[in-house]
């Protein structure tokens, strides 16, 4: 479902340019679930963004689900995107004067679903905040406001599902609900990659792909997920 | 240096009342390396706030440095918290628009000190961030806008410094050499209070208090930090 070819991601600022992906090949089959590791600044959101279709890199090919996303437009992009992916961002991107409940509701009024407020309820109680669908995200801890991020993300039955950190601010067991979550997510066969930098985090996904200085280091099956 | 007895938060919605700390008894000496464990909404990051002098408590007392806060005015609190205390916080609350360096040099401006630039240079390089320093919050990874928020705790050279979740974005060796940085800020007699949700970060420290639905449940000495 995912394939890219020779992936390029440079940031230019005035006369230095930051190469955040250089020359990335992967492909990511339908119902696979991959942990993406490496170090701090070695280029994992930046190519979540692109996988994500938030983001378009500077060189290389990119292919969702058989089809080329470097020939749509803005627009298409973006309904491609909604229609099909679920996206945990690394910060959360919550509407910040808006409830729980309605930022949950957001990807179902863009794809003119009807009985959204039931559904974004239920996906609010499967990541434990049914109590609190009417806080706002400041009313919320950091965890708390993590759950909403990935409840939103999973609410519109994507058949793909990125989490960037998705369990970065969350204690063990909250953390251990979480995967519990995206692995029942992986078993009813929707494609789950995830980046992480907490080893028994990754151990819950089925292949680690570890990216490095922009590249991909090494990429291995898990032994026994 | 923190003393608090019979702490209480409460958050106020409409009808429904919040009991974010229930109660808490908690005495840190100077010099000390605590973290702070617990569940997502436990009441971790609002006990941070009230003790970094953030946020008044609801009731309760809260002797920072043997001077009781409640009787201090708004302006007496800012003013000893730029002074004695370095907080990170759990999602950075870096100045978007703003280099790292410019993040980093604030609280130097607010002490009135001179040779900011250098100083702030410097705390960037002791977090591996020498090659960002003109990079704007936006344009750095998750872990590296954390490790700008880091730099910024530590510049002032404070006597106390409170971290919410410092590695949550961090790849386990980035990770490693924070808290090796916190362990050195630690052996010059600072006093070092870390909320994290990882065990092994948690063991590179010398006390783990854990809290459960506002009240700590446990305090107990690290065997072998
Ligand atoms: N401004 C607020 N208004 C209402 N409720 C709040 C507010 N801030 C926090 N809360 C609630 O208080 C409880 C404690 O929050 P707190 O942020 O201290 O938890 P935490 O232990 O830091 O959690 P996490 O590990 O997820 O960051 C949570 O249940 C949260 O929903
Ligand atoms: N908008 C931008 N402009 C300039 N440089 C950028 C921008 N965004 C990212 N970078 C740089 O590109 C590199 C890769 O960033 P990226 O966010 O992909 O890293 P990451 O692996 O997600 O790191 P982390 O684990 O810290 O989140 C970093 O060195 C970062 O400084
Ligand atoms: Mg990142
Ligand atoms: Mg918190």
């Amino acid at each position: 479902v995912i394939k890219v070819r020779g992936l390029c991601k440079d940031y230019v600022m005035g006369t230095n340019v930051v190469h955040a992906l250089r020359d990335v090949d992967l492909e990511i089959h339908r119902g696979e679930f991959v942990a993406i590791m490496g170090p701090s600044g070695s280029g994992k959101s930046t190519f979540m963004n692109v996988i994500g279709c938030l983001d378009r890199p500077t060189a290389g090919q990119y292919w969702l689900d058989g089809q080329e996303v470097q020939g749509m437009t803005d627009n298409q992009l973006a309904e491609v995107r909604n229609r099909t992916i679920g996206f945990v961002f690394q910060t959360y991107n919550l509407l910040p004067r808006t409830t729980a409940l309605k930022n949950v509701e957001l990807p179902l009024m863009y794809a003119g679903v009807k009985d959204r407020h039931k559904r974004a309820a239920e996906a609010l109680e499967r990541v434990g905040l049914g109590q609190r669908m009417d806080h706002k995200p400041n009313e919320l801890s950091g965890g708390q406001q993590q759950r909403v991020a990935i409840a939103r993300a999973i609410v519109n039955d994507p058949v793909l599902i990125l989490g960037d950190e998705p369990t970065g601010n969350l204690d063990t067991r909250t953390g251990e609900e979480v995967m519990a979550l995206f692995q029942e997510l992986n078993r009813q066969c929707k494609t789950v990659v995830l980046v992480t930098h907490e080893q028994d985090i990754a151990e819950h996904c089925k292949r680690i792909v570890r990216f490095r200085d922009g590249r991909i280091q090494s990429d291995e099956p898990v032994a026994n997920p």
